[in-house]
């Protein structure tokens, strides 16, 4: 799966998100990516969110909008929103199972990059041209 | 931030050691590609949604990454692809699944979004939406790689060993997008 989230100049938010789905999948199955709320949400008031993991776990978790509801419901920052539901919420649904992470960017622009796995290919870049690029934890 | 941009291909259960410094870097690459793609978008005032899809269409373009030509395959050996986006401004949004011949969904996802009166257009329908739309066709042969055909190979294989998937690492692997 592959995603992008971004904020531009004019203050609006998008993200999307794009993908294979799973080896092996049959009976025409679906993951969390072109569910909305799911896999993808972007509101202005919040933030731009695209998710990438397990599947059935990020619809459960409706992942995305979780984020963007905890910081407009509890006024969370991005970052402890994120956390909250990649590292809390969505290991419990099933013991353990809901496993990958999401990238984020809030209305100020501030990111998150936040997985409960061992790694996640992921990239940013700010307004100053500052390049970040990890994989690994 | 004036404008900030973040991506992502994929999460799961990497290790370093596992990972060849060759291999790495190939990634790394196209990650800086990708994102350098949308960061000149932004840099120059053209909106996040642009943004976004451009910078989708460079990784769905690679081999490397889950989408677009480096699907994984299906348990009939196709390739089925989802997408979606949404912009925060309207809160509209666009979401296709289960196609096999649009070249970058993504673009399917947005033209669903904009020139559609719906949020999600599905397999055959989609596709037929989106040669309305004039978006790139191809042959379901493009997204064949052999990496991801071996793939499905050892996943078939551990499914016949009638070992649990809790324990076993490669059907365990395959669930993640």
């Amino acid at each position: 799966t592959v995603g992008c989230a971004a904020l531009d100049k004019h203050g609006n938010l998008a993200a999307g998100t794009s993908t294979g789905g799973m080896t092996n999948k049959r009976w025409g199955r679906i993951g969390d990516s072109p569910i909305i709320g799911a896999g993808t949400y972007a509101n202005n008031n919040t933030c731009a969110v695209s998710s990438t993991g397990w599947g059935e776990y990020f619809i459960r978790g409706m992942v995305a909008y979780d984020i963007s509801a905890l910081m407009a419901y509890k006024n969370l920052s991005l970052k402890e929103a994120a956390h909250e539901v990649i590292q809390n919420k969505l290991p419990s649904i099933d013991e353990g199972q809901g496993n990958g992470g999401i990238i984020a960017v809030d209305k100020n622009g501030n990111i998150a990059m936040e997985f409960n796995t061992s790694g996640m290919f992921r990239a940013t870049m700010n307004d100053k041209g500052e390049l970040y690029i990890g994989i690994f934890k | 931030n004036e404008f900030s941009i973040v991506i992502h291909g994929g999460a799961g259960f990497m290790k370093e050691d596992n990972f060849s410094p060759e291999k790495q870097k190939a990634y790394k690459k196209k990650l800086e590609e990708a994102i350098r793609v949308g960061y000149t978008i932004l840099k120059d005032g053209g909106s996040s949604l642009d943004a976004v899809e451009k910078t989708i269409n460079i990784l769905e373009d690679s081999p490397l990454f889950n989408a677009g030509k480096g699907a994984v395959f299906t348990n009939e050996g196709t390739n089925e692809h989802d997408a979606s986006i949404m912009d925060g401004k309207t809160l509209n949004a666009g979401a296709s699944a289960g196609t096999k011949t649009v070249k970058n969904p993504i673009n399917l996802a947005r033209a669903i979004m904009e020139k559609s009166p719906h949020v999600m257009l599905a397999r055959e329908g989609a596709e037929t939406f989106a040669e309305d739309q004039g978006l790139t066709i191809v042959d379901p042969e493009y997204f064949f790689t052999e990496k991801r055909m071996k793939a499905l190979e050892r996943t078939k294989a551990s499914e016949n060993k009638k070992v649990t998937a809790l324990y076993d690492a490669t059907l365990k692997a395959s669930k993640f997008g």
